[in-house]
């Protein structure tokens, strides 16, 4: 669609997980799916944070963040080495 | 490394304190950087026994990279690459390797400091000699390379810990940082979920100073380390036609210069950049006439960039003057050519001489490395620097530890001055900065950690803090190289690294998940902030007042904000045997008054708890901008349990 996509760092509030899923990456997966089809789910992360990695567009990640559980999508940082 | 070890006292003398069998062989560093070189003797695993049974980690197969390059020593290596190829494309495996080696030489440097195998007869070209080991050499090796060549992407550097948690780790080392906009920032949130876990995460303060309030990773729950120097050096005499002589510092280690005095000329004089010719950038040096010459530069890029571009004029030996920024601080640089660098008041007087002497000529002379340096450590010019930029009540960095000239492993990738010509290959490396004193202290956490393996990362914290020295032995303070004047604790924190009393510290300040919890409350975060941090469902309690003084830390910082009177509580955990404690308080202006209830703190068993509270009255009225420094000491007599003040306006 030609908007510039960015990679997303997405934290959920896995505790609310509805529960017809089995296990959450299934949420995350289906909740990034509700705002776009083609979406590549970089990483999900189940101890450093709950959530997961991905690119969108920024409209897309607007759209992400109304979905139940998502508590935030922050674009991803760059480091660097001291 | 060599001479580091000797330098905080962790000699044979010492070994004693750190057992070398046992449990010392069953601590994991998990080093989060550019990956490692296996070949490397620092990674050796001669001598060790079987991989410890906590050990969940592994390693990954990838380019030039197979898992049978692990062993005993390097338990896991690891590599995250879709958040660098998301944004850069796929890695181009015939510059990059996608996989956990090191094609940068930054991980291999920071891992074998921390923890690397002891290797006799490591050296640099002939430099800083010596038997080289990690602080923690007994300790396991973990590598998750997470830094690529275009950096480190916040989705694969919480990968790397999200996998490290998983595998086990028990020292996270993290030599990198961000932007600093709050405790959400990733490495943060990865830390604190570490820190859950009985992780002791250790990192960087960044290498923005001597700029106000430039630390970096400064979460409580992140020890925070900045850099100083050792007590060893690599001197240069720079003489001048005059018969002056002047000290220099350099790693340069080919062919020496002529026996004689040699034209010397001044870049801004030989380039054909009248604005910035006088730093020898690339393509602005006229050969005719720097050729067959001695060439001074000022400093202003890469040291060993500008060596390359005056070899490639033809001149025949550079000297590389620092300007105001880097002051008197020179740090040693693998030029490729007879070269120097000089302090900015040497390369004033030389760059005089050559603009007034009719026919100013030099020679330098390279002398090689010398020990016994001093005064040492002296707080390094770069090393970022307080207050804490986010809170400004919780003092950081936290301490500092040797992070100058740092003799360490080095990748097979890459020459010394890490320059696409330079095609010397080396097996250790001399680099600089605060990357280099945070695997110090995680090699310290771990020698900790193995010998009370029942201690929190807050007590290891505390127990570094509450030890570290900020006076020479002659009593004098320890010196900041960027103002040749002491030292304060928004420069070196609680002080230097002192291992030797580390281990027995007498008193702890404890911390638990909920007191950083309660700590982000009075931030007055919102709930949404605390479930990114906290990853659960914590919510701060309406009906209790909570205050960022109560957070139990082994260090007190206080901005003032109108008021006179502010107070701190914290309460201590006796580590030592039974004992009395009394206090003493030091403030350095009548401006700040420090009284603390009770003065005395009597414990009877090991564990025990007792609380006090301290009360600073200041004079709120002094200008903005204004610092003062102090001190609260327990001591039993056996213990000195020291804690820095540092008071802003």
């Amino acid at each position: 669609n030609g908007a510039q996509q960015g990679t997303y760092i997405v934290h959920m509030a896995k505790s609310q997980m509805p529960s017809s899923f089995d296990h959450h990456f299934l949420w995350y997966d289906a909740s990034l799916r509700s705002v776009s089809e083609s979406a590549e789910m970089l990483y999900t992360y189940n101890n450093s944070i709950h959530g997961f990695a991905t690119r969108l567009t920024p409209e897309e990640a607007d759209s992400l963040m109304t979905q139940p559980g998502v508590i935030s999508v922050q674009p991803e940082q760059r480091y660097e080495l001291h | 490394t060599t001479r580091t070890p000797l330098f905080l006292g962790l000699d044979v003398h010492n070994s004693g304190l750190f057992p070398e069998t046992g449990p010392s062989s069953n601590v994991v560093v998990g080093v989060l950087d550019t990956g490692i070189w296996p070949e490397s003797k620092s990674f050796s695993d001669e001598g060790y026994g079987p991989i410890p049974p906590t050990w969940k980690g592994g390693c990954d197969a990838g380019t030039k990279f197979t898992t049978s390059l692990c062993n005993r020593k390097l338990i896991g290596a690891r590599f995250f690459v879709r958040g660098y190829e998301a944004i850069n494309g796929p890695v181009d495996e015939s510059k990059e390797s996608k996989s956990p080696r090191d094609d940068n030489g930054h991980g291999t440097h920071t891992a074998s400091t921390a923890a690397g195998s002891v290797v006799e007869g490591a050296n640099l070209l002939g430099f800083a000699n010596g038997t080289a080991r990690g602080i923690a050499y007994r300790a396991r090796v973990a590598v998750y390379k997470v830094c690529w060549k275009t950096g480190c992407f916040a989705s694969d550097i919480l990968a790397g810990i999200d996998k490290a948690i998983e595998d086990n780790v028990n020292i996270l080392s993290i030599s990198l940082s961000g932007s600093r906009t709050g405790y959400t920032d990733d490495t943060a949130v990865g830390a604190f979920a570490a820190m859950e876990r009985g992780i002791f995460v250790s990192c960087s303060a960044g290498n923005n100073g001597p700029f106000y309030s430039s630390v970096a990773n400064v979460a409580p729950w992140i020890t925070t380390v900045g850099a100083g120097t050792l007590d060893r050096d690599f001197p240069t005499v720079v003489i001048l036609g005059n018969g002056k002589n002047y000290m220099g510092v350099s790693l340069f280690s080919g062919d020496a210069l002529p026996p004689k005095l040699l034209p010397l000329v001044y870049a801004g004089n030989a380039s054909n950049n009248a604005t910035y010719g006088n730093f020898c950038i690339s393509g602005t040096l006229i050969p005719e006439k720097v050729k067959g010459k001695i060439v001074m530069c000022d400093a202003g890029g890469n040291p060993a960039r500008i060596g390359e571009v005056v070899k490639a004029a033809g001149g025949l030996g550079m000297i590389l003057a620092n300007m105001a920024y880097e002051g008197e601080e020179i740090l040693a640089d693998a030029f490729l050519l007879p070269a120097t660098t000089v302090g900015k008041k040497a390369g004033d007087i030389i760059r005089h001489y050559i603009l007034t002497d009719p026919n100013p000529t030099a020679s330098i002379v390279i002398k090689g490395t010398v020990v016994n340096v001093q005064p040492s450590p002296v707080l390094a010019a770069f090393s970022s620097r307080g207050p804490n930029p986010i809170t400004p009540n919780i003092l950081k960095p936290d301490l500092i530890a040797p992070g100058v000239n740092i003799l360490a492993a080095w990748t097979g990738a890459q020459g010394p001055s890490g320059l696409e010509s330079d095609t010397r290959r080396v097996e250790f490396n001399i680099i600089s900065g605060t990357s280099m004193s945070c695997p110090h202290v995680s090699g310290l956490a771990a020698l900790l950690k193995s010998v009370h393996p029942e201690w929190s990362p807050a007590a290891i914290r505390s127990a570094l803090m509450t030890t570290a020295y900020n006076t020479y032995k002659d009593g004098k303070p320890i010196i900041d190289i960027a103002t040749l004047k002491p030292s304060t604790p928004f420069g070196h924190g609680a002080g230097h690294v002192s291992p030797t009393t580390a281990v027995n510290p007498g008193l702890i300040y404890d911390l638990t998940t909920e007191d950083y919890l309660g700590f982000l409350c009075a931030m007055n975060y919102n709930s949404s902030q605390i479930r990114i941090i906290s990853r659960g469902n914590y919510a701060c309690d309406p009906s209790k007042t909570y205050s960022v003084a109560d957070l139990n830390y082994p260090s007190f910082a206080v901005n003032v904000d109108g008021s006179d009177t502010y107070k701190y509580k914290r309460t201590v955990t006796n580590v030592g045997g039974a004992g009395s404690y009394s206090v003493k308080v030091t403030s350095e202006t009548t401006a700040v008054k420090i009284s603390v209830e009770p003065a005395v703190l009597n414990f009877k068993e090991v564990n025990e708890k007792k609380s006090y509270s301290v009360t600073f009255t200041v004079d709120s009225s002094k200008p903005s901008g204004s610092d003062s420094f102090g001190s609260i000491e327990w001591s039993d007599g056996k213990h000195v349990v020291a804690s820095p003040v540092a008071i802003s306006w």
